[in-house]
C-alpha cells in the first residue's frame, strides 16, 4: 500500500531533516501512481499532487523524523478534505409525495438500487412507491415488479406502449392510491452523449420536480467517470451520487474524481446484490481504499 | 496535439495523458513510451506525429499477439459467457445468437444460466425471440449447472450446433460465486467432454483498472478464451484491454456498440489502437 511504498522511497535517508528535492519528487510520484492505479481522474490526480507538493516542501515533512509517515498523513488529510466530512443524507424535506429520480449509464445498478432505496425508506417508516420508467430494456418493468414484490413495496404497472415521461406522470395516480409518500422513478440506462435520451430525462425532471436526482454510478468506472457525471449534472442538475458494487476490489477513484470536479455528494453505496445491501457513504473509508 | 511538434517532454507528457485517460493504466503506458525511447534518441522518430503513429502500432501489435480464439467446429460448440454485474453479458448473447444464425448459418440454443437475478430468464427469453433461436430455462432459483446440462442435452436432441450459456453477474472477489462458475464448467464437461469449448469474459468499456483484476480472477476460476468489450459506443475507450492482452494473451473477440441486436462487431486491433488517440 502507499505507506509501505513511501517508506521504501525514504528508507535510504541518512539521519533526518535532510530530504532532497529528489526524495520529494520520488514520494510524489508514488502518490500519483497510487491515485492513477485507483482510477482517480488524470487531471484530478495532477491537481492533488500539486497540493501535496506545496505541503511536502514545508516544515512538517522537512523537519520530521519520519518523513514517509508525514507524507501519508498529509495525503490522508487532503483526501479527507476533498471527499468532505460526513456523507450528506437523503433529502426527505418537502411536500408529500417526495419524488426521487434514478439516472445513469447502462448496467450501473439503477433498478436494483431503486428497490434497495425503497426497502431502506420502508424501514425508516416511509411509504415508498416504485415506478418502472424503463420501457426499453427487455423485461425491465418485470425486473422492478419482481423486486418490489420481494420487499412488499407497490410498483406502478407501466404501460409498455406509452413513453417514459407519460409513465412517470401517470404513476402519480397509482402512488396516491397507495398513500405513498416517496416515489422512486427508475429510468432506463443511457449514454450521457445520447441527446434525445438526455432530453427525455430533462422532460421527466421538469414535469415531476424530484427532490433527489441521483446518479447511480459503478465503483469500477475508470477515467470516463468525470465526463459522465459532469454531463449528467450539466444537462439535468443532479443532487447526489449512489456508488454501486463497492463491495468488490475496485479502488473507487471515480468517486473522488466526481466529488472533486462535479462537487456532488455521494449519498449512498451499494454493497451487494441483495436488497438490504445499501449503506451510507463513509468518505474516510473511500480515502483508505484509494490509497490501497 | 501532435501535428508538427518536435518530441520533447511536453509531447511525452501529453501522450502519457492521452493513454492514461484512455484507461491504459500507467504501467502499460510507460512501457509503450519507454519502448520507443531508443527510436526517439536515434532520431528514427522525428516528430510528435510519428511518435503517436508508432505508439498506435505498438498497441496494435500487443492486441494482435494474443492466443487465437478456439475453432468453432464442434457439434455442438458450447460457449459460456461470464463477467461481473451489469457489463452486458445477456445483451451480448442476444447479439451473438443473431450473428451466428444470420451470418454463420448455425442453429443456436441459449441457456438461461442466470437463475438468481430478478427477471433474468425473461430478459434472455426476449433476446431468443428476437434472434429466432431456442432457449432452455428452468424456474427462478434453479441450479445453474442443471440448466447448463439441460441445454447441452437439448441441443443434441434438437440438432442445434451452437449453445451459448448465460451466467449471473458476479464479482470476481466472491469465492463462493466463482466456485459456482467452476461447477457449471465441470458439469458441462461431464455432459459433453471438451465443453465448454469457449469461455468469454465480458468487460464494460467504462471500467478502469479493476478490469485487470476481473480478467485475472475469472481466468483462474474458468480458463478464458477471449473477451467481449461492450459499450464502446460511449465515450470510454476501454484501454485496459491492452494490459489484459499483454499479461494474459487473451484476444478481444467482439465489441459491443449499442443496445440493438446488430450492435456487435468483430474486434479490429488497428481501428481500436487509432481510436485511443
Ligand atoms: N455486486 C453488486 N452488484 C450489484 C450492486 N448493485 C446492483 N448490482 C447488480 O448489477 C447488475 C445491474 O443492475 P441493474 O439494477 O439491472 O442495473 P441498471 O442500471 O438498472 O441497468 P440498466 O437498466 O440496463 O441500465 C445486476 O446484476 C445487479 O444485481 C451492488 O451494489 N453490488
Ligand atoms: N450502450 C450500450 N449498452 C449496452 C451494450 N451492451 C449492453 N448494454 C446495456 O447494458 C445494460 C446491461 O446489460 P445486460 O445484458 O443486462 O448485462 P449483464 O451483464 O447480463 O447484467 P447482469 O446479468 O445483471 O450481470 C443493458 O441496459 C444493455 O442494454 C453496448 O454495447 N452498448
Ligand atoms: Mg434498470
Ligand atoms: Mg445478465
Amino acid at each position: 500500500n502507499l505507506s509501505d511504498r513511501l517508506a521504501q522511497t525514504f528508507k535510504h535517508l541518512k539521519g533526518h531533516g535532510k530530504l532532497s528535492e529528489k526524495n520529494i519528487a520520488d514520494a510524489l510520484r508514488e502518490v500519483r501512481l497510487a491515485l492513477l492505479e485507483a482510477d482517480v481522474n488524470y487531471k484530478v490526480a495532477k491537481d492533488f499532487i500539486a497540493r501535496i507538493k506545496e505541503r511536502a516542501v514545508g516544515q512538517e515533512v522537512m523537519q520530521s523524523l519520519t518523513p514517509a509517515q508525514q507524507v501519508v498523513k498529509i495525503v490522508n488529510q487532503e483526501l479527507a478534505e476533498l471527499m468532505g466530512g460526513q456523507a450528506e443524507p437523503l433529502n426527505l424535506v418537502g411536500r408529500s409525495p417526495l419524488i426521487y429520480m434514478m439516472v445513469g449509464l447502462q448496467g450501473s445498478g439503477k433498478t436494483t438500487t431503486s428497490a434497495k432505496l425503497a426497502l431502506e425508506l420502508k424501514k425508516r417508516g416511509r411509504h415508498p412507491y416504485l415506478v418502472p420508467a424503463d420501457l426499453q430494456r427487455p423485461a425491465a418493468v418485470e425486473q422492478l415488479k419482481r423486486l418490489g414484490a420481494q420487499i412488499e413495496v407497490p410498483v406502478w404497472d407501466s404501460n409498455p406502449k406509452s413513453n417514459p415521461v407519460e409513465v412517470c406522470v401517470a404513476s402519480l395516480a397509482g402512488a396516491s392510491r397507495e398513500n405513498a409518500d416517496v416515489i422512486i422513478l427508475d429510468t432506463a440506462g443511457r449514454l450521457h452523449v445520447d441527446e434525445p435520451l438526455m432530453a427525455e430525462l430533462k422532460a421527466i425532471k421538469d414535469k415531476l420536480l424530484p427532490v433527489e436526482a441521483l446518479l447511480v454510478a459503478d465503483a469500477m468506472t475508470g477515467q470516463d467517470a468525470v465526463n459522465v457525471a459532469s454531463t449528467f449534472h450539466e444537462r439535468l442538475g443532479l443532487t447526489g451520487v449512489v456508488l454501486t458494487k463497492v463491495e468488490g476490489d475496485a479502488r473507487g477513484g471515480a468517486a473522488l474524481s466526481i466529488k472533486a470536479v462535479v462537487g456532488l455528494p455521494i449519498k449512498l453505496v451499494g454493497v451487494g446484490e441483495k436488497l438490504d445491501a445499501l449503506e451510507t457513504f463513509h468518505p474516510d473509508r473511500l480515502a483508505g481504499r484509494i490509497l490501497g | 496535439i501532435t501535428l508538427g511538434k518536435k518530441i520533447d517532454d511536453e509531447v511525452l507528457d501529453e501522450l502519457e495523458e492521452v493513454l492514461v485517460t484512455a484507461d491504459l493504466g500507467v504501467p502499460t503506458t510507460l512501457e509503450l513510451i519507454e519502448g520507443l525511447r531508443g527510436k526517439v534518441a536515434r532520431k528514427e522518430l522525428d516528430d510528435a506525429e510519428a511518435l503517436k503513429k508508432a505508439l498506435a502500432q505498438g498497441i496494435q501489435t500487443v492486441l494482435e499477439n494474443t492466443a487465437p480464439p478456439p475453432s468453432r467446429d464442434n457439434d455442438p460448440h458450447v460457449i459460456m459467457v461470464v463477467g461481473v454485474n451489469g457489463v452486458g453479458k445477456t445483451t451480448s448473447i442476444g447479439k451473438l445468437a443473431h450473428r451466428f444464425q444470420q451470418t454463420e448459418k448455425r442453429q443456436v440454443l441459449l441457456a438461461a444460466g442466470d437463475t438468481f437475478r430478478a427477471a433474468a430468464g425473461e430478459q434472455l427469453e426476449v433476446w431468443a425471440q428476437r434472434a429466432g433461436c431456442d432457449i432452455v430455462r428452468q424456474k427462478h432459483g434453479a441450479d445453474p449447472s442443471a440448466v447448463a446440462w439441460d441445454a447441452v442435452d437439448a441441443a443434441q436432441n434438437r440438432g442445434k450446433d451452437l449453445v451459448i450459456i448465460d451466467t449471473a453477474g458476479r464479482l470476481h472477489t466472491k469465492v463462493n460465486l466463482m466456485e459456482e462458475l467452476k461447477k457449471v464448467q465441470r458439469v458441462v464437461a461431464k455432459r459433453l467432454p471438451g465443453a465448454p469449448h469457449e469461455v468469454l469474459l465480458v468487460l464494460d468499456a467504462t471500467t478502469g483498472q479493476n478490469a485487470v483484476s476481473q480478467a485475472k480472477l475469472f481466468h483462474q476460476a474458468v480458463p478464458l478464451n477471449g473477451l467481449i468489450l461492450t459499450k464502446l459506443d460511449g465515450t470510454a475507450k476501454g484501454g485496459v484491454v491492452v494490459a489484459i492482452a499483454k499479461e494474459l494473451k487473451l484476444p478481444i473477440c467482439y465489441v459491443g456498440l449499442g443496445e440493438g441486436i446488430e450492435d456487435l462487431r468483430p474486434f479490429d486491433p488497428a481501428e481500436f489502437a487509432k481510436a485511443l488517440f
